[in-house]
């Protein structure tokens, strides 16, 4: 199988409806300038996956709905002492939803939307075709297609790679006891 | 149990050495740098540990704490590529592993996972450095719409391009 | 004990914007970014603890985890200058800290440092990048003699090409 | 003060005597390929400074010394089964010591040779101008060119960038404290 593209709505620093295709090409590079976004849309991969936020550099998947004003709309005076207990006025309207869709062609050749949606109350949901699914249903189409999340051995976070080489015996010894 | 890990640690350990070989083959050492998988409990290794060695073209060490940055990214990459030819998932993310490596190490990259891509393996690769991007069959380049305070994405095919180098 | 902390924070906390600014100016945010420092304890500073804050241009969070790895490196950078500002040690040794920097970053650090350094303020900075070692007075090549099985290194003084970029 | 030069022997990936000097220059670059032994050569800066071998990737002071024999002189077909217990032999003659030493010119301008000797035991000593000194007299004297050791505020191992401005408030508190 293989991965057409993603939808990334109001996910991290992607507001509102982003959408982003990859093709028929096997061998897509992604480039930008520090902090445009390029580990976001990793995130936004690994997210649709079904991993959890704490491997996203975040501690809870509300820190995963896009947070921010458009610049000039509102007097962004008042931003300036922004402290933590004001990022919900400065996230606008607090009740933004965000998700992340991935249109995935399997290895019969068959299209299959996964999606994962983020609640503006951080709870999230898992959805194949825009059918509401359990996590274990989710996860369990995504073995077939040997997409392993708990093994996580197909993703590469910014700064790991050297700690996979260095990583112990132990570690290793789990990898291939997933993949077995 | 233990056929099952087993037959999967036998089949990875039979194809790093071949992967980390096409990693480090040049000019100066046409045949590359070995590694290999060792077991610390024979009888039941699920139960134990799994060594990974390497050791890079014109050295002799293989602790893998003397292995320099550089080295020790090409010896995971390589890695990584051996489990996954085990059981081979659809594609793979790679966020900035070539921060380490020198223009060398770069293009032998590139040019592995130019030759592996394919329909069922496909590559996503982020990266700072023109010397692998411009391999790419597509590039997608991300920006910082300020205007929008948000991140925006544009995708272009490098195929359509015929003097592609 | 008091007294000297607080003059030490007192400095750090003045010089690290100025800084930041000097390392994220452009010509898109000819203003750079912002960063200071707090203390989670007034009165007794040296049982508490300092917390570091800095914005990129354009950007408004200020949390630390939330910037990427290229912010990251830059705050960073920020930081130990501003600290150095403070008592500063005779040489700085750096190894491969634009490994996660853009282009751009990297001019702007290269700059930085040629502007700053001099003969009480001396650079030692490991790269693997042409456009940071090319700004440097001197090089240092380090290189493996294969015969030898040992590291060498030979060093240019790039002064002496008249036409330096 | 300035750094004018240093001189390894037999120190990691250095066999034999090494000169490297910098000069006159205010802004040195060191480039070389991978694993050529750029991070080793700031080993032997934070070495001779006085830093234990847990920040110089190793686990002794032995692991610092130069192992490895010339190519060709030696039958090198035994090494193919090295395995630890052999490393003494590998080394040839597990009999050598190795040093590192630093010209530095305080700013009163007058040169002063530091140096860190490692014996074939394990043991280090600390000279001043070839004199023998105690590790305590060593850093006094860095300690009043702001050398200070404790704080390493001015080096940045490979890899360790990121880190520093994640630290935490109680590892950047340390750092004023010792500092001031
Ligand atoms: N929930 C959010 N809403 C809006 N912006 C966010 C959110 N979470 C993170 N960001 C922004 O995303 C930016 C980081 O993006 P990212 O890590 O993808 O950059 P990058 O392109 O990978 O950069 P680098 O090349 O430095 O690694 C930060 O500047 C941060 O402010
Ligand atoms: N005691 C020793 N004797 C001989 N060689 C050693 C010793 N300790 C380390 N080495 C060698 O030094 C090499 C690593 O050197 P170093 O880390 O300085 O490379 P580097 O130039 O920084 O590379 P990179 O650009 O990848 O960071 C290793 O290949 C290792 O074999
Ligand atoms: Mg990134
Ligand atoms: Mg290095």
């Amino acid at each position: 199988g293989r991965l057409i593209g993603l939808n990334l709505y109001n996910f991290k620093s992607y507001r509102g409806l982003n959408r982003i295709g990859f093709g028929s090409a096997n061998f897509t590079s992604i480039m930008g300038t520090n902090g445009s976004g390029k580990s976001n849309l990793m995130d936004a991969i690994s997210f649709v996956l079904g991993l959890q936020s704490n491997s996203l550099r975040s501690t809870n998947a509300k820190d995963l709905i896009y947070r921010g004003r458009v610049a000039g709309t509102d007097n962004d005076d008042d931003d300036d002492d922004m402290d933590n207990s004001d990022k919900e006025n400065y996230s606008g309207d607090g009740s933004r939803n965000a998700y992340v869709s991935a249109i995935y062609e399997t290895s019969e050749g068959e299209q299959v939307q996964f999606k994962r949606v983020i609640n503006s109350n951080g709870s999230t949901e898992y959805r194949i075709n825009e059918k509401l699914v359990t996590m274990s249903e989710y996860s369990d189409l995504l073995k077939d297609e040997n997409i392993l999340i708990k093994a996580k051995n197909f993703l590469v976070f910014q700064g790991e790679v050297e700690k996979i080489a260095a990583q112990s015996a132990k570690e290793l010894t789990n990898i291939i006891e997933i993949i077995s | 149990r233990f056929r099952l890990f087993d037959e999967a640690f036998q089949h990875i350990s039979k194809s790093i050495d071949n992967i980390y070989k096409e990693l480090t083959k040049s000019k100066v050492s046409p045949l590359g740098g070995s590694a290999y998988l060792t077991l610390s409990q024979e009888d039941e290794p699920y139960l134990g540990g799994i060594n990974f060695h390497s050791m890079p073209p014109t050295k002799r060490f293989r602790e893998m704490n003397l292995l320099s940055g550089g080295e020790k990214s090409i010896a995971a990459l390589a890695l990584l590529f051996a489990i996954h030819s085990y059981k081979p998932s659809p594609f793979f993310v790679l966020d900035e592993v070539d921060a380490a490596l020198d223009n060398a190490n770069v293009n032998r990259l590139a040019n592995y996972i130019v030759k592996n891509a394919s329909p069922t393996f496909q590559f996503i690769v982020i990266s700072l450095k023109n010397s692998l991007f411009e391999k790419a069959d597509a590039l997608v380049g991300i920006y910082r719409e300020q205007r929008l305070n948000s991140s925006k994405a544009v995708t272009l095919d490098l195929r359509n391009f015929s003097d592609k180098e």
